[in-house]
């Protein structure tokens, strides 16, 4: 792809925080 | 179902049909849902990143689904 290192590691780093809060609020719900 | 409204569905299934690696960017959202107007977009999609549905890439503009991969 076109993406250079510094925008896949942040790509990946939203992707684990959303992740989380993801799970966060699933376990809220529960 | 998912205790998303239907805007906020529509918006989540468009993204998580985008391809790209840099996922989906605001104005492409637009552009397919011509029946919302931006500022319905931008609310759909702050929800859903504040809910993890969503994460920004690049930029604050373009977005990818955590369901994706």
């Amino acid at each position: 792809s076109g993406l250079t290192e510094d925008q896949k590691r942040r790509i990946e780093e939203n992707r684990q925080k959303a992740l989380a809060r993801r799970a966060e609020r699933l376990a809220a719900q529960r | 179902v998912n205790g998303l409204t239907a805007h906020q569905s529509q918006v989540l299934n468009l993204i998580k049909t985008c391809p790209v690696p840099e996922g989906m960017s605001l104005q492409e959202l637009k552009l397919q849902l011509c029946n919302m107007s931006m500022s319905t977009i931008k609310q759909a999609v702050e929800f859903l990143s504040s809910e993890g549905h969503i994460y920004s890439t690049v930029d604050d503009d373009h977005y990818k689904s955590t369901d994706a991969e």
